[in-house]
């Protein structure tokens, strides 16, 4: 138990796998992640960047992990 | 899909950002 909800730990699951430089977009993880409002995603994405899991790259929508390299 | 130094920039920053956003948060719950 990291401290992180199931849903939360969905997402960073998803942004640590992701190889690319620019991270990966809002639109991906909602592709990705099929059964998740966009707003649910926003609300975990905010979550996790503000306790230092994740981090913005070329503009607001794309992410990456601090911790995946 | 190469970045331009500028973008790279900005991610390097992002990412010293968010490790500083970690440790603190770190350092608040040890």
């Amino acid at each position: 138990n990291n401290g992180l909800s199931a849903n939360q730990n969905q997402v960073l699951s998803l942004i640590r796998g992701c190889p690319d430089q620019q991270g990966i977009s809002i639109h991906d993880l909602k592709q990705r992640l099929g059964g998740m409002s966009v707003a649910v995603i926003k609300q975990a994405v905010e979550f996790l960047s503000n306790e230092g899991h994740i981090f913005s790259t070329i503009d607001e929508d794309h992410f990456k992990s601090t911790d995946n390299d | 899909n190469q970045l331009t130094a500028e973008q790279q920039r900005k991610i390097e920053e992002n990412r010293r950002k968010a490790l500083e956003r970690r440790a603190e948060r770190l350092g608040q719950t040890v």
